[in-house]
């Protein structure tokens, strides 16, 4: 079964408005 | 980070949704109603959704070339000839510059005159600001995961190239010619880093295992056979064979054909 590749580094973490 | 105002000319993204900037420039894009972040375009999480219902198609290079179809369409660039692609990267100073890093500001620039390029023969169907943003979290995706905001300039060709609009044979050639020395000849390391990046275009897809897997030495010796170094001609004779790392380029090609 197709396996999607991986993304390592998160973004920037939610700061609100 | 910099959220607010990034670039010039209408946002891609209406509320809930904000695109912002990491400190070298990487865009992302915040939902301030789930409050959360995401790399990802949400027409781009969309699409990753649709191509995962795609799973289910049976047959690998069938199932790859649908989900490349619809990224295609998406993101417009079966309105982009490859003659356009190739005179903006020349425009932009990138003819025989494989190995120089374009960072993100290099990507919007070279992506704007591309897109404007297709909108003028596409007005109702080419948004350019969702088009550029959408193509270069593509190719961010594809060739900086790691969201180093540098593709080098042989990617950023080569993951464009394939997805844009032309004969089959007229990519091929183009991706030949961006290894080639004066001489019209490609060696083995040229023709490993061009495969090298071709293949992370279905590896993205989650369809690497299906082609024979992300190793491609043993496609580089089929290609180059007992010759030291390869002409036009013997890459086109092979990749006329459909030889199994590449099946799904051909195979895109005779659905979009198919379409009709």
């Amino acid at each position: 079964r197709p396996k999607p590749a991986p993304t390592y580094r998160k973004p920037p973490p939610y700061v609100p408005p | 980070s910099t959220q607010g105002a990034v670039s010039p000319g209408p946002p891609s993204v209406q509320p809930p949704w904000e695109r912002a900037s990491t400190p070298n420039k990487v865009p992302y894009y915040i939902n301030h109603s789930t409050e959360t972040t995401h790399w990802d375009h949400p027409q781009m999480l969309d699409l990753a959704a649709h191509l995962l219902q795609l799973n289910e198609v049976r047959f690998s290079a069938y199932r790859t070339a649908l989900k490349l179809r619809s990224l295609q369409n998406k993101l417009c660039l079966d309105c982009v000839p490859l003659m356009t692609a190739s005179e903006a990267f020349d425009l932009h100073g990138l003819r025989g510059q494989n190995d120089r890093i374009l960072d993100i500001a290099d990507m919007v620039l070279i992506l704007r005159a591309i897109f404007e390029s297709a909108a003028a023969e596409h007005p109702n169907v080419v948004d350019i600001p969702l088009c550029v943003d959408l193509a270069l979290n593509w190719m961010l995706n594809v060739y900086d995961s790691q969201r180093t905001g540098q593709i080098r300039v042989l990617s950023f060709k080569v993951g464009l190239v394939i997805l844009s609009k032309g004969h089959l044979e007229e990519k091929y050639r183009y991706l030949f010619r961006l290894i080639a020395d004066p001489q019209q000849k490609a060696d083995q390391r040229k023709l490993g880093l061009l495969l090298h990046d071709v293949l992370q275009v279905p590896r993205q897809l989650g369809e690497v295992a299906a082609f024979g897997g992300s190793n491609i030495e043993p496609s580089v010796r089929s290609c180059l056979g007992d010759r030291e170094d390869l002409e036009v001609t013997h890459f086109l004779a092979w990749l006329n064979q459909e030889p199994q790392s590449l099946v799904w380029l051909p195979v895109l090609h005779r659905l979009a054909a198919a379409e009709s």
